[in-house]
């Protein structure tokens, strides 16, 4: 479960920085 | 009666729920014959495109930003997983994606994950359906779930719990408002928020047992 939380807190923290912002 | 205050809160959050959805190729994604592996890819596409959807949802959320950054990422770590149900709720009860939901399901069921997990997943969603919830209460639920004060690794736990009574406060006025029939509403949409947790806590056997097979 480790793995996929990592990938997720990853998919957040990119979002988060704006990566994915129109 | 709303104040202005609230009225405001609650367009805020629905402008901006409203212009985070999933995106439409993927609706016509569904329709295109999938190979299993290809419905592999597919559905973890499906699932990072609703945790990018739910980062920008969530950044718009008033007083959000204001929260501690590394307390930001906890609260979105420990609700995405019920946030994601929720708006598969909603996505299956409304038939949303241009009314290939049908195909989605059988894509879902068909998937190798165990019928173990996937039955009690589409019951939740119809027991939601039946609750007749509105866009609104849909919406204002998502941001409940996310200002959970109580995730792990929050540090700043009361601010956390300030900024989600004020959207408690709004959801039970809308129940009212929306079910004036039924005053026992509100309390049933809470309710579901404790079998949220649950679904949560299998997503990750779930995922391991998909994976591993």
């Amino acid at each position: 479960s480790s793995g996929s939380n990592i990938g997720l807190e990853a998919i957040i923290r990119k979002a988060l920085m704006g990566k994915y912002d129109e | 009666e709303f104040t202005q205050e609230e009225i405001q809160l609650l367009q805020y959050v629905m402008e901006s729920y409203n212009k985070n959805r999933l995106p439409q190729d993927l609706a016509s994604k569904l329709v295109d014959n999938l190979s299993t592996d290809d419905n592999f890819v597919f559905l973890t596409t499906m699932a990072t495109s609703h945790v990018q959807i739910l980062v920008e949802f969530t950044k718009k959320i008033p007083g959000f930003q204001t929260l501690d950054h590394e307390d930001q990422i906890a609260l979105l770590k420990g609700s995405a997983v019920e946030a994601m149900f929720l708006r598969s709720a909603e996505l299956f009860n409304k038939k949303l994606l241009d009314g290939h939901t049908d195909v989605l399901e059988g894509r879902i069921r068909n998937s190798g994950i165990s019928h173990e997990y996937i039955n009690p997943m589409f019951s939740f969603y119809k027991s939601l359906g039946e609750l007749k919830m509105t866009e609104e209460e849909y919406a204002l639920l998502t941001a409940v779930v996310i200002l959970t004060p109580d995730r792990q690794y929050i540090k700043d736990k009361e601010s956390v719990e300030k900024l989600q009574e004020s959207f408690l406060h709004i959801l039970e006025k809308l129940c009212k408002q929306h079910h004036p029939n039924n005053p026992q509403h509100f309390a049933r949409l809470l309710g579901r928020l404790t079998e949220l947790r649950t679904f949560s806590h299998h997503h990750t056997d779930m995922v391991m047992s998909w994976r591993v097979s």
